[in-house]
């Protein structure tokens, strides 16, 4: 389904370079449930945007079911975006302007569903998420653990088949947080692919892969055996 | 050193009202470890606003050392957000135009110290959190974990007497989080009082006192008796 070759991604700045992904090769199958783990800085953000084609590569190779994606079309790339992926970013990325409904309706708008069809499916997605009663609200009247879980029913509401969920529960308590992570589990019992960057070894243990980045590199990519 | 009596914040939002803090009394004293925890939305970063006088009460008491905060004037109170409480932001507050080292310059202007000395200190405090080599770059260059290393770095560096950290290791892994923890450990131990918001039980041991919080009231205030 994913398919990695080679991958750089190397930022100039004056005389250092930062050297953010530096060789990467990957292989994600269909219906996979895959962990990314390893210290801050070392490249896991920038793999996932590359995974969800919100970047671009230095260089290097990245297909999605066979098509290379530096050959797509900008409508194949948008119709991937909006359709088939749900992010969920490690720091949200909501807009202020918009109420929590408003923020949950933008993929559903993007699948051009009617009004009505969007702001039920918004709706319920806010209750699964524990909050019923702030969808007129805006994000900067929620604490930070509840602009993480509008953050999470966005990426949820349109069922995507590849979900990218950079740290999900960096926010949020333990009791809230496993509530999210049987959102993830299910959504990845209904055949569909979860990618999931974490520092918490406990949240790791959700994937059947852990995949481990140090500096830029891919140091190790195990079967997680025990349950 | 902080004492708030029977303090209650209300927001009324239409025909709903969310109470943030729902009555709550609490004493602090001088070179106390506390952590503050709860579930999201339970009133942890409202209480920690209050405690930094960056917030004002709809109801209630808040004295620091003895003196009532409602009747400080204004350089009294710039005086104590400026001078004695280094505050660690849950979504950091870095300013995105000044460089990393601007940023945690900031705190040293209002110190008033001259530019060769604030530069070394904030050369000091970025290198303390493994961001040597990142100085002039801006806030968006850098991956979640080094912008809340930078936050912390910030708050340390006019070495307060007061740290407020909200979740100060959320979005690092577990060894930079351990090197941030031991930092805040040696604080403790020069005579400085330190207020931790965590999520994580593990991190939560540091302290010696840990008061949990449920729909803005204390739910419990127990010490720490395992080290
Ligand atoms: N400006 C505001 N207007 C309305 N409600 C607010 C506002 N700011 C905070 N709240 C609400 O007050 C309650 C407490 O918020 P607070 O940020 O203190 O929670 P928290 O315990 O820090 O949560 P988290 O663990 O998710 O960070 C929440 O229900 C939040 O939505
Ligand atoms: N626009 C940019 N310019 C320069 N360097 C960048 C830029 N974006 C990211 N980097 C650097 O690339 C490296 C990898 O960043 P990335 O965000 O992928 O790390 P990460 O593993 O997600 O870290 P964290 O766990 O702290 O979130 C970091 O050193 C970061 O500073
Ligand atoms: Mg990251
Ligand atoms: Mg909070």
């Amino acid at each position: 389904m994913i398919r990695i070759e080679n991958m750089y991604k190397i930022y100039n700045m004056g005389d250092n370079e930062v050297r953010a992904l530096d060789g990467v090769s990957l292989h994600i199958g269909a219906n996979e449930f895959v962990s990314i783990v390893g210290p801050s800085g070392s490249g896991k953000s920038t793999l996932m945007n590359m995974i969800g084609c919100l970047d671009t590569p230095t260089e290097g190779k990245y297909y999605i079911d066979g098509t290379e994606v530096s050959q797509m079309r900008d409508d194949q790339l948008a119709e991937i975006r909006n359709r088939k992926v749900g992010f969920i970013f490690q720091s949200y990325n909501l807009l202020g302007r918009l109420t929590v409904l408003e923020n949950v309706e933008l993929p559903l708008i993007y699948a051009g569903l009617a009004k009505n069809e969007r702001r039920h499916l918004a709706k319920e997605a806010l209750k699964k998420v524990g909050l019923e009663g702030r969808e007129h609200h805006r994000p900067n009247q929620l604490s930070g653990g509840q602009q993480q879980r509008v953050a999470i029913a966005r990426a949820l509401v349109n069922k995507p088949s590849l979900i990218l969920a950079d740290e999900p529960t960096g926010a949020l308590d333990s009791k809230t947080g496993e509530e999210i992570m049987q959102m993830l589990r299910e959504i990845h019992q209904e055949g569909n692919t979860v990618v999931l960057i974490t520092h918490d070894k406990e949240i790791a243990k959700n994937a059947k892969r852990m995949i481990s980045i140090h500096d830029g590199k891919i140091f190790s990519d195990c079967e997680v055996k025990y349950a």
